[in-house]
């Protein structure tokens, strides 16, 4: 197997209940309404959420300039990708619009957000 | 990623998970980290969906992200996938679909569908291993009773393979990373063994969620790219998600 000490390591034992340097704290809990109108469902979250959605949806930007050296892919999901989104299976389409009202990022920019794992096999 | 699911000697299943994402897409060398891993771990949130004030299923997933990566139907199964590489990739399907060929189902719509609208663990295991997909995946799925376990390996097109939990001949867990069980892992990216090696030396009179969770610490199965861990029981209705961070010296992936 790959072993690299100290990358790896022998199997670990009394992690749980998690405390120490690997484990930076629980992962908080929301519902989700389904009865609500999907453009709504997922308005608390988005906003408790809305500052880190924005700073990682900024650094995905700021990595395509970088790779790319152009500012037109971005332009082309801001201005293409909000065409498609209506073509999504309900309930996605109306939950996806709702997330970008409530951020008040780009609806082409949370699409692509949604759709990173197909387009991230490139 | 990695995932297992696990049958302990009562026939009671535990599954659970490490969810490992941001690979080639920035490192801050000053802090050793992956940033997009980094930027990720804020967002990880456990969601209740709810209909008629009784919950549906749990989650554990990204705010902003309305697929699903991780989740339960309480009682009824568990659910969490992994990312599979294939040439016959995403971006084609996503072509496709742009192009207005749309019988391809977006992979994390179709696992929250699922979690969702399924009814059992074979219904389930139908959808995931029958539907079209846009992208290549591994699905590893988990039921509510003794020998309720499997991965099911994915093209866009066709279900590849389904290997599933066999009590009798001792197979008392799958677990899988991002690679065909059947071919050996990259060798600079082998989680596999070093996981395996820690599940078979914890034996499956000793397995629990507490000794899941340390063969989900072990590096390299936690590494950079780890941005939670989360653990399910689906008998004791139980769903537990934790931010994990790995100080150096630590794999990269």
């Amino acid at each position: 197997a790959q072993d690299v000490p100290p990358y790896t390591e022998d199997c670990r034992s009394g992690t749980y209940p998690p405390s120490g340097p690997t484990y930076r704290g629980d992962v908080s809990w929301y519902t989700v309404n389904l009865d609500q109108p999907p453009s709504d469902r997922w308005r608390k979250i988005i906003s408790d959420k809305k500052q880190p959605l924005t700073a990682m949806m900024q650094h995905i930007k700021d990595l395509t300039k970088y790779i790319f050296h152009t500012e037109k892919l971005i332009d082309l999901v801001d201005t293409k990708l909000p065409g498609l989104v209506g073509k999504l299976p309900p309930p996605f389409d109306e939950e996806i619009k709702g997330i970008a009202d409530e951020s008040g990022l780009p609806l082409g920019e949370v699409m692509l957000f949604n759709i990173f794992y197909e387009i991230f096999t490139v | 990623c990695t995932s297992v699911v696990a049958e302990d000697t009562s026939g009671k299943l535990l599954h659970a998970r490490n969810l490992d994402f941001g690979l080639f897409l920035g490192w801050d060398v000053k802090n050793s980290t992956w940033m997009i891993s980094e930027l990720l771990k804020p967002l990880v949130v456990n969601v209740n969906f709810q209909r008629n004030n009784k919950t549906v299923f749990v989650s554990t997933g990204f705010a902003g992200y309305v697929g699903m990566l991780t989740g339960m139907k309480p009682g009824i199964l568990t659910l969490t996938m992994n990312e599979r590489f294939s040439l016959d990739g995403g971006y084609i399907g996503v072509l496709e679909w742009i192009l207005g060929i749309r019988q391809g189902a977006w992979m994390s719509f179709l696992t929250r569908s699922v979690l969702e609208n399924a009814t059992s663990y074979e219904e389930a295991k139908t959808l995931l291993s029958k539907t079209v997909l846009l992208a290549p995946a591994y699905f590893i799925l988990g039921g509510n009773q003794s020998g309720e376990g499997c991965v099911i390996t994915r093209s866009r097109q066709s279900c590849l393979d389904i290997w599933e939990l066999d009590i009798q001949k001792g197979k008392w867990y799958v677990l899988e990373t991002n690679y065909d069980h059947w071919k050996p892992p990259l060798p600079i990216d082998n989680r596999r063994d070093p996981a395996m090696k820690c599940m078979n030396r914890t034996t499956q009179k000793n397995i629990s969620i507490a000794t899941i969770y340390d063969m989900l610490s072990t590096k390299p199965v936690l590494n950079k790219l780890t941005t939670y861990t989360t653990v399910m029981s689906v008998s004791e209705n139980k769903l537990e998600g934790y931010l994990r961070d790995c100080p150096d010296p630590c794999m990269p992936w």
